[in-house]
């Protein structure tokens, strides 16, 4: 954590704050809920109170405003920076702006920014707070979308704070981080709450161990990314080494675990598939109206969720693979070609089992199962060869 | 992820106003000083890869600019 040069704080523990105006975004009484939490996460950690005034100057004034508003910190438009806010003093010390410009929601959507969420990281600095590099913490300066449903704070956070005002009175300062043990238990937009805790998430496999198999794979921008459970494996034109990532560091509402993904190039456009929902995304932007139901795309209810998903650029078809069967998808009409499902060794030869993972290069297939890949002619759709899976990342 | 190529120019004005705003890069308006704007730049980016955590490279590659282009907080990452 850090704080402002000079430390400056409240040299009081009974803070006002007034709402001067709202978005149109949400609600009125959403914004003041949502405000109103993010003070008490810093109210249930350290002796200040927060007192709501609804005339006159209070000591935090927050707004919403966009471009030029007054101070000489403009807003940028959509994006870029959402809100800003300043360190505790007189005038506009303590003050918290909001770029109007943005979408705020009460949710956490990828579509949108979380008022609670932006709220409380300004009232960090309102209340003395810097910008903190530890990756999860609330003062982190990167928005994070998060599950917001009991959310407390970083144990970063609360040692900066209680280093400005010290611990509550009542009680000593009880740590109030989130335990893994909260993940939510359906599947959501909402990030797993154990990305944002310093607990050990698990080790990624070793690039060349033998036996290390995909969940899905797809290109993307020339790209190559390899992806299981939480990690990605990013195999680029330009480089020589394996970058490794995690999909939260591109997508942080998605969770991991994806089944199946593909790119349709000309679109720059990639999709991903969990259970029976999948998204668009183009590049870190997930394009708004998503998750959707696989039943969208043509598939029978009895489909619960695909193994694979595969683009063939010359056909504009896209092979979806469940169990031994494929279907295939034509990506002008979006709709599902007739005569699907058909089994896959009947038009892959030499393919007699499920398809983990898929993926086109070079007018190659290759279909990945355990730690075998098989390489198929895009064409005649004939076997090529057989490979380890782990053959792409300099194995 | 990769970068439209022709966009360079356009993110390197991007790189410079973000560490304008975020890390106190003040440009020399001098034309005259140019390799030093550049090594001032150099370091900025440095201290912007080591507050993230990025690998240290003083270089505008893809990975920092991806970092600058999030949706974050308006005051600065450093003390000024």
């Amino acid at each position: 954590y850090s704080t402002f040069p000079q430390s400056p704080r409240w040299r009081k523990e009974d803070v006002t704050y007034r709402i001067l105006n709202y978005t149109p975004d949400m609600l009125q009484a959403d914004v003041e809920e949502a405000i109103s939490k993010a003070f008490q996460l810093w109210s249930s950690v350290t002796p200040l109170t927060f007192t709501r005034v609804y005339s006159g100057q209070a000591d935090i004034m927050i707004s919403f405003a966009s471009g030029f508003h007054g101070d000489f910190y403009s807003f940028d438009g959509p994006g870029g920076t959402l809100a800003h806010a300043y360190p505790p003093g007189s005038g506009i010390g303590g003050d918290t702006h909001f770029d109007e410009d943005e979408n705020w929601t009460k949710f956490t959507t990828s579509s949108g920014y979380n008022l609670f969420l932006v709220a409380a990281h300004e009232l960090g600095h309102s209340l003395g707070l810097g910008h903190s590099n530890v990756f999860g913490a609330l003062m982190y300066p990167i928005y994070m979308a998060r599950d917001t449903r009991d959310y407390r704070l970083p144990q970063d956070d609360i040692d900066g704070i209680q280093a400005l005002y010290g611990p509550p009175r009542e009680s000593p300062a009880v740590p109030t981080e989130m335990t893994p043990t909260e993940a939510p238990t359906e599947m959501s937009t909402q990030e797993e709450p154990t990305e944002t805790t310093p607990s050990k998430p698990p080790t990624r496999p070793e690039d060349c161990d033998p036996h290390l198999t995909f969940d899905a794979i797809t290109t993307l921008r020339g790209e190559i990314l390899f992806f299981k459970g939480s990690y990605v494996w990013r195999k680029s034109p330009y480089f020589s080494s394996i970058e490794h990532d995690t999909i939260s560091s591109f997508w942080p509402s998605l969770t991991a675990g994806f089944d199946a993904g593909y790119e349709v190039d000309k679109k720059d456009r990639v999709l991903f598939f969990k259970d029976n929902q999948y998204w668009a995304v183009s590049g870190y932007t997930i394009e708004p109206g998503f998750p959707k139901p696989i039943q969208n795309l043509g598939f029978p209810s009895s489909v619960r969720k695909i193994d694979a998903a595969v683009h063939d650029p010359n056909t504009k078809k896209t092979y979806f693979f469940v169990s031994n069967k494929y279907w295939s998808f034509k990506e002008n009409t979006q709709s599902m070609e007739r005569g699907y499902p058909r089994k896959i060794e009947v038009d892959f030869q030499g393919i007699g089992h499920a398809v983990d993972a898929a993926l086109q290069k070079n007018g190659h297939f290759y279909f990945f199962h355990g730690s075998n890949q098989y390489e198929v002619d895009v064409k005649t759709k004939k076997l090529i060869r057989i490979m380890k899976s782990n053959s792409w990342l300099n194995c | 992820l990769p970068v439209i190529p022709e966009k360079e120019k356009e993110d390197m004005q991007f790189a410079k106003k973000y560490l304008e705003n975020f890390y106190d890069f003040k440009e020399e308006k001098n034309y005259l000083f140019k390799s030093k704007n550049l090594n001032h730049m150099a370091d900025k980016i440095r201290e912007m890869q080591s507050f993230f955590g990025l690998k240290v490279t003083g270089e505008l590659n893809h990975k920092t600019l991806d970092m600058m282009k999030q949706p974050r907080c308006g005051i600065p990452d450093v003390r000024s």
